[in-house]
């Protein structure tokens, strides 16, 4: 229910948040 | 494209003339993937579509521990396919002559 940012050390930020709703109508 | 188990989707509206775009990563299916999978939800991220390259972003989400080093080539793949498809829709909108 929350989201979390990972940086890598390249410098790209990497922001992990739910799973899209369509993902789970497909399954 | 091919169902890698991975999906890969736009995570903005496309207006066919950015070349950083915002895309959504996540997992559908992990037993399509080798090493054994944490399922962390959805990554989000932005990517160059002039200069970057869909491997190396894999690459970094597997050191950034997402991913095994044994699925960093599915991953790519998958985005590789993505920005393909963005890239021939971007060409595809493109007004023909003028």
């Amino acid at each position: 229910s929350t989201t979390a940012q990972v940086v890598h050390s390249a410098g790209r930020r990497f922001i992990v948040s739910p799973v899209p709703e369509s993902r789970l109508r497909e399954q | 494209a091919e169902d890698t188990g991975v999906r890969v989707e736009l995570n903005e509206e496309d207006d066919g003339k950015k070349s950083s775009i915002a895309l959504k990563l996540w997992v559908e299916d992990p037993k399509k993937l080798k090493g054994k999978y944490k399922d962390t939800g959805a990554i989000e991220f932005t990517f160059n579509l002039a200069n970057e390259d869909p491997e190396v972003v894999a690459q970094e989400m597997v050191e950034s521990g997402f991913f095994l080093d044994c699925d960093v080539k599915v991953v790519g793949k998958s985005i590789r396919d993505r920005v393909a498809l963005i890239k021939w829709r971007r060409e595809r909108t493109v007004s023909p002559g003028n």
